[in-house]
């Protein structure tokens, strides 16, 4: 009886597995929300640096500021949320 | 809080919303509901009344869609986004979208209403007990006509209460048949189901034909949700068929079996060793009526708040017992004022509090009831003596500071100043020691304003600030008094709104003076590009002259008008650049 118990992992038909990134995911979340990549319609461009837009993107959230893609800002980055953006450009 | 840029508002009390869909994972009468109580949420802190329309055009309209639903912001599907909504105003603005990709309960699972049955359309009570065994779904035991139903107390055996469940056998929403129930098998392009499909749909939502022919008769509807309805998998949104066979095994209820995830899912055939369809079982869902206040929030044009705990932060949380925040009040009110009750529940805004008064034991004479300014010395009566008239200030690279004193320009730059006169043909004055005019001050100056009513000269250099009236001086004082935070090493600009509000600028963020308390406004900082878009984030002055914005950095100067336009010139004024976009919409107001 002390045997482990042996586990059948099975492949699901039409799983949908997502791949994506820690890094990849945190960019597709900065620009969607506003942080980073402000393109205007003159072709002006303000480009903020990742570490800084995660930066504006705590401070948003309520988050420790850090500047760095740690845990908790990834946490954050996979909850559900409202889809309007936090920085409208 | 924070509201849209130019703080849109409704301009009438009386705000109009239309339903004009319906989500199939609750009775109508649920989501009606939960989008009255959202409503109502706004309504007890305001002056607002929300009046549902059922046909033509009303402020605010409301759907559920997936993906792509039309305008231009397509959902993402499960999870991630659940909804969005926008600022007040004409055509899409102030309408709200649900994403029916998720799952749309009250936040703690399934709910599901029953008809007919003897329990007068109770909700189901789950788990109940029937014939000795619990049940925590729905079931078809016990009828032969497969219909699913379930026990509206925690005992059918005791009580003998209970209800049908949304079913396509019992009646399907919309489409163009009544409510009609689904009729199987059905043909549909020569095609014949037995089950709802979302064959011929580019929206997802799964439907059937009221009749056993589509293609002759037309007629159909959408299928409503049962509370086994799957998500993902293979199976569009089947029920779980229970009991299913799995790797050999009979199942009952969801399972994690055969996952490394934990995730629940089901058979939707009686074998999935067989047939191979399957989705993840029904979780807690999305409270409706919490995600439905929060859009509604943005409809009458509130922006995200950073407060955790308010309704107006952007991430979802579910709170049973839920009640607005202080923060979500003072944003609603600060748009369209109080409840108009005699006897208001909250707070009226603008009713000063005694946070605003400032602390006795940090006024000083400049808080005091405003004296007559003295005379403050101008430029042409200064006594200081010229320097070195072959100094060439446009051979400066950057200099410490930049304002506007009697309306005259003044540039700052290790101890001396420049000062270049309002008049045309005036060219800059030789340099003078910022020592003779203002002896209290140290050479290297970081920011400077003249408060436009007091005539009153701010000085600041480091973490200290000087205060001259006259040839009166106070200081040096600690920048911290006013209420900036001790990261605060500088201040690099300052840019005077209105008469008693001055905006202070430090690395990419500004803070906003109240001059006369002398304190910073709440809400406070904010990013600088955030609000005025298109200009470094690293500028070294900032300062107002004749009615431009301007924000230096290095030898170029970002030029803003007050509709927010852009030019960038270079130190010889040559235009580098032009923004006629520099006013983003959604972008708020200092």
């Amino acid at each position: 009886w002390s045997v482990p118990l042996k586990s059948v992992f099975v492949t699901f038909p039409g799983d949908v597995i997502k791949n994506m990134s820690d890094t990849d995911l945190a960019e597709s979340y900065l620009k969607k929300f506003g942080y980073m990549d402000t393109l205007h319609r003159s072709g002006f461009q303000s480009v903020v640096s990742t570490s800084k837009a995660l930066q504006r993107m705590q401070r948003q959230l309520g988050l420790d500021e850090t500047g760095q893609l740690d845990t908790q800002t990834l946490d954050a980055m996979k909850r559900p949320r409202c889809g309007v953006p936090d920085v409208a450009n | 809080y924070k509201t849209f840029y130019r703080n849109p508002k409704w301009d009438h009390n009386d705000v109009t919303y239309r339903i004009l869909n319906y989500s199939p994972d609750l009775d109508s009468s649920v989501i009606d509901d939960a989008f009255a109580r959202a409503f109502k949420v706004w309504s007890d802190v305001t002056p607002l009344t929300f009046t549902r329309l059922f046909d033509g055009t009303a402020d605010i309209m409301i759907s559920f869609g997936k993906k792509n639903h039309g305008d231009f912001s397509p959902f993402d599907g499960k999870h991630g986004t659940l909804a969005h909504a926008y600022g007040p105003g004409k055509g899409i603005q102030g309408d709200a979208h649900f994403d029916d990709d998720e799952f749309w309960t009250l936040g703690k699972g399934p709910v599901v209403k029953t008809s007919y049955g003897n329990a007068e359309g109770a909700m189901c009570h789950f788990p109940f007990v029937f014939g000795g065994k619990t049940y925590t779904t729905c079931t078809s035991e016990g009828r032969a006509d497969k219909l699913p139903w379930c026990a509206t107390t925690d005992d059918y055996d005791r009580d003998g209460k209970y209800g049908f469940c949304p079913s396509e056998l019992l009646y399907t929403t919309g489409g163009n048949s009544d409510g009609a129930k689904c009729v199987f098998p059905f043909v549909f392009l020569g095609d014949e189901y037995n089950s709802c499909t979302t064959e011929g749909r580019s929206d997802g939502y799964r439907w059937c034909a009221t009749t056993s022919n589509y293609d002759q008769d037309k007629k159909f509807g959408f299928c409503p949700n049962r509370d086994t309805t799957t998500i993902g998998g293979n199976a569009e949104g089947e029920p779980c068929h229970f009991p299913f066979v799995f790797l050999g095994k009979e199942y009952d209820s969801c399972t994690s079996e055969g996952r490394g995830d934990g995730k629940l899912w089901c058979g939707t055939t009686s074998s999935y060793d067989d047939d191979k369809k399957w989705g993840f079982c029904p979780d807690q869902g999305y409270s409706l009526f919490l995600v439905a206040a929060h859009e509604f929030g943005h409809a009458l044009g509130l922006d995200h708040s950073n407060i955790r705990e308010a309704l107006m932060y952007p991430m979802y949380s579910y709170v049973e017992d839920f009640s607005l925040h202080e923060d979500d009040i003072e944003g609603i009110q600060y748009l369209y004022g109080g409840r108009t009750d005699p006897k208001p529940t909250v707070p009226q805004p603008n009713t000063p509090t005694t946070t605003d008064i400032p602390d006795p034991d940090e006024t000083d004479s400049t808080d005091e009831p405003e004296p007559e300014p003295e005379p403050t010395n101008r430029p042409t009566t200064t006594t200081s003596s010229p320097l070195d008239p072959t100094k060439d200030a446009c051979k400066v690279i950057k200099f410490d500071t930049i304002t506007v004193i009697g309306g005259d320009l003044y540039f700052f730059k290790d101890g001396h100043y420049w000062r270049k006169s309002r008049k045309e043909d005036s060219a800059l004055k030789s340099p003078m020691l910022i020592s003779e005019r203002w002896p209290a001050l140290p050479a290297v100056i970081d920011s400077a304003f003249e408060d436009v009513v007091t005539k009153k000269l701010y000085f600041f250099s480091g973490t200290k600030f000087w205060v001259y009236t006259g040839k009166n001086v106070l200081g040096p004082r600690s920048i911290e008094k006013l209420g900036l935070p001790d990261s605060v090493q500088k201040v690099e600009g300052a840019l005077q709104r209105g008469q008693n509000k001055v905006l202070l600028f430090s690395g990419e963020n500004f803070w906003r003076l109240d001059v006369k308390t002398q304190k910073i406004d709440k809400g406070y900082p904010k990013y600088t590009d955030v609000v005025f878009g298109g200009v470094p984030i690293d500028a070294h002055e900032v300062f107002l002259y004749e009615g431009h914005t301007f924000f230096c950095r290095d030898r170029f100067y970002w030029r803003m008008n007050s509709r927010r336009q852009i030019h960038v010139m270079d130190a010889e004024d040559n235009e580098v650049e032009s923004s006629s976009d520099a006013g983003p919409s959604g972008m708020e107001e200092p």
